[in-house]
């Protein structure tokens, strides 16, 4: 069942790239990605961001999930959506 | 310690000052001298006030980081409505300073405190996920009071990595012991919303606390559900008090509310627990809160003996959580064996749901295998159906000993049409049962009479440990002797009495990831020999439980890998670079690798800075292919501007 609403992309991914933090530098420079910096403590996951990509929309890029897809160093990625929180 | 603090707002926090009767008994556990000393609690909410006067001694830049700008200062951001207020307020309630002449008091006040600012911007998986592993091997005690909407129709919960960063807090955080979740159980109760429709409370990794009123009444706001294990005080209705705590711009209030109020409090408790037994693990913490909460005089409908003889209700949990009892039962707790976990699939063929059935499961709870479960923690039921309108249909589980908990309620606004995909519901009223038996899941239409659905999959996923846990003993005290020489870093030499030395304290039993052995000490020049020394050395880090320090020494494994009996070793999916690799260096960055166990340890007694280890984790790709093979719960989309 597909959900209620289509989820709202952002202009962010998370990749894995088990090469590390070098790697990860060298496909953010090529593609044109900011690299926030890990998600957690093994160094694998990154925090990837777009400034050429818009903040929010109801598609997800076609252009860099190809890049990210055809990119062998990269073995899983994720665009990520928005997640409505609210305080308690 | 303080017994009674002097601070000018502690004759108005009337639930720890024994105005409220009974209050949480904190004062009883002040008097014992645990004040949260040494402990490092973390808010991850919408920034931390770090200058405020009540707060600036205690924080802690180490357990602090802004995930919304990326930089490593949390100071909310100010707006006129003061919206960024609600991080500060939860962090007072756990820390604020204690005789300063200013405010109230934390209940933790020696604690050290940090923030996350993580709810002040765009939130995604990444960020959450990232804020929850913030360094996990430093901080020992994570405090969140938010969550999806709850409003009453939407299911949602955390996102792959935050899956996983729970995951990797329970098994790898705090050196192995597993990091502390607390989570809010929300505050949906005027939309009729079930806190087992958010992922995050009723995850298994997460300690969900729910509110009582001063008067003992279920709040307005409050949520009820089978997955919340324990409640503290906080507001109710407009007479009834509220929590005073720290404010925005160096300010106090004593307005705090909602259930945001409660999961601090029992932070702050947990904490002094952790204080008086720094080595239990996220699981010992859980079976001590189900035993130091009570029913007292909290009223509420459903309140139900348990197979165990425990009286549970989904409102509060076991009940009022009480910090005397926490602390006094933390230092004579004996180590829970490992968890435990055993699947049962129940129903892989689609039945049509009529207005009332019943799936009857005769389970032997993995009798005769490795992951054979005795006493229950854990039981969550993982569901696929279709439903007409997802919010009519009530669902309930029995256990073979009796007890009946409602997994959800019906949820009058959910009109949704999409059913449960693999949707995972959770119930903690079976706590210390035996599994074994028969187990009724009850589908029930309590609504529109055309409704129609069909469950498509059903499985019962059991959680516990092999041993009974109402016949164990009682242990003997953790720390039942004092230290009689400490080396000039004050780590233990001697202690006075039979007990073992681990790093400053002297243990009555070395903790899992642990062993204890005697270490001959050979004599120095003009001196005589030293008696031998009882000392607790780590086990391979592949190890739970072991014999000694080699990867064939186990005695029991982490719940990622089984025993090879004849061996003595874990066999897990654990990658040939999984072994820790020690680095006796200060952490160099905010978010330090997984540390070993033993140093960790030391950052907790000592109270300095923590020492980074290396460790390699299972490969998340191959688990995150699992779960893509396997649908996971629906995310529902709500409107902006919500």
């Amino acid at each position: 069942w597909a959900p209620v609403r289509a989820p709202i992309y952002v202009s962010s991914w998370a990749v894995q790239v088990s090469q590390g933090n070098r790697e990860v530098e060298r496909l953010a420079r090529k593609f044109g990605f900011v690299n926030l910096g890990p998600i957690f403590p093994d160094g694998q996951y990154f925090h990837l961001r777009h400034r050429g990509v818009v903040q929010q929309s109801l598609t997800p890029h076609w252009g860099h999930r190809l890049h990210l897809k055809k990119n062998p160093k990269v073995q899983w990625f994720q665009q990520q959506t928005l997640q409505r929180r609210v305080k308690r | 310690s303080v017994v009674v603090p002097t601070d000018p707002w502690f004759s108005k926090q009337w639930y720890m000052n024994s105005e409220a009767q009974p209050d949480l008994s904190i004062l009883q556990a002040w008097s014992q001298g645990l004040s949260g000393q040494g402990i490092v609690v973390s808010v991850l909410d919408d920034g931390i006030e770090k200058d405020h006067p009540d707060l600036w001694a205690n924080y802690d830049p180490l357990a602090s980081y802004d995930f919304n700008d990326y930089d490593p200062d949390p100071q909310p951001r100010y707006t006129p409505s003061k919206e960024n207020r609600h991080g500060t307020r939860c962090a007072g309630e756990v820390a604020a300073m204690a005789n300063n002449g200013f405010c109230g008091v934390g209940v933790a006040f020696n604690a050290r405190i940090g923030g996350v600012r993580m709810l002040d911007g765009t939130i995604t998986d990444v960020i959450e996920a990232q804020s929850l592993s913030l360094q996990p091997q430093h901080i020992h005690i994570y405090s969140a009071s938010w969550g999806p909407e709850d409003d009453g129709r939407t299911v949602d919960g955390p996102g792959i990595l935050t899956r996983e960063a729970f995951r990797r807090g329970v098994t790898k955080g705090r050196g192995g012991l597993g990091t502390l979740f607390i989570w809010a159980s929300g505050n949906g109760g005027l939309h009729y919303d079930n806190c087992n429709c958010d992922g995050y409370t009723n995850s298994i990794h997460t300690l969900s606390v729910g509110s009582t009123t001063q008067q003992g009444r279920v709040p307005w706001y409050s949520e009820a559900c089978a997955s919340t294990l324990t409640t503290t005080y906080s507001s109710g209705v407009a007479t009834d008090p509220q929590i005073v705590t720290t404010d925005l711009h160096h300010g106090c209030t004593d307005q705090h509310t909602g259930t945001s109020a409660s999961a601090p409090l029992a932070a702050g408790m947990i904490a002094l627990a952790l204080e008086a037994n720094p080595f239990l693990t996220w699981r010992d913490m859980q079976h001590l809160v189900v035993r130091a909460s009570k029913p007292a005089h909290l009223q509420a409908e459903d309140w139900r003996t348990n197979g165990v003889g425990r009286q549970v209700s989904h409102h509060y949990g076991y009940g009022l959580l009480d910090a005397g009892l926490l602390v006094d039962t933390a230092r004579t707790w004996l180590p829970t064996q490992p968890q435990r976990k055993c699947a049962v699939r129940v129903q892989s063929r689609p039945t049509p749901i009529l207005p009332l059935i019943y799936i009857r499961e005769n389970v032997s709870a993995c009798a005769g295998l490795h992951n054979s479960i005795r006493s229950l923690e854990h039981v969550q039921a993982q569901l696929t159906l279709s439903y007409s309108r997802r919010g009519d249909l009530e669902i309930s589980l029995t256990s073979p000993m009796g007890t009946r908990s409602t997994l959800v309620a019906i949820r009058p606004l959910d009109v949704s049409t999409e059913g449960y995909n693999n949707w995972v519901f959770m119930s903690t009223h079976f706590w210390d049962e035996n599994p074994q038996g028969v187990w009724t899941l009850g589908l029930e239409n309590k609504g529109y009479y055309f409704n129609t659905g069909t469950l498509y999959r059903y499985t019962l996923l059991l959680y516990g440990t092999a041993e009974d846990m109402t016949a164990r003993p009682t242990g003997p005290q953790v720390t039942s002797s004092a230290c009689v020489q400490r080396d000039t870093e004050g780590l233990c030499q001697a202690c006075d009495g039979p007990a073992y030395i681990l790093g400053q304290l002297c243990l009555a039993y070395c903790p899992p990831r642990f062993f204890n052995h005697t270490r001959l000490v050979t004599a120095g020049p003009g001196h005589t020999a030293a008696p031998a020394l009882r000392v607790c050395s780590s086990c391979h880090a592949s190890c739970y439980t072991c014999r000694g320090g080699s990867p064939r020494d186990c005695t029991s494994c982490p719940p990622s890998s089984t025993l090879d009996q004849q061996q003595g070793s874990c066999m897990g999916p654990t990658t040939p670079d999984s072994r820790p690799r020690l680095r006796a260096a200060a952490c160099p960055h905010h978010r330090c690798p997984a540390s070993a166990m033993v140093l960790s340890l030391l950052a907790v007694t000592l109270g300095g800075p923590v020492l980074c280890g290396m460790s390699m984790d299972l490969p998340l790709y191959a688990w995150l292919s699992r779960a893509r093979a396997t649908p996971t719960k629906p995310q529902v989309w709500l409107p902006a501007g919500t």
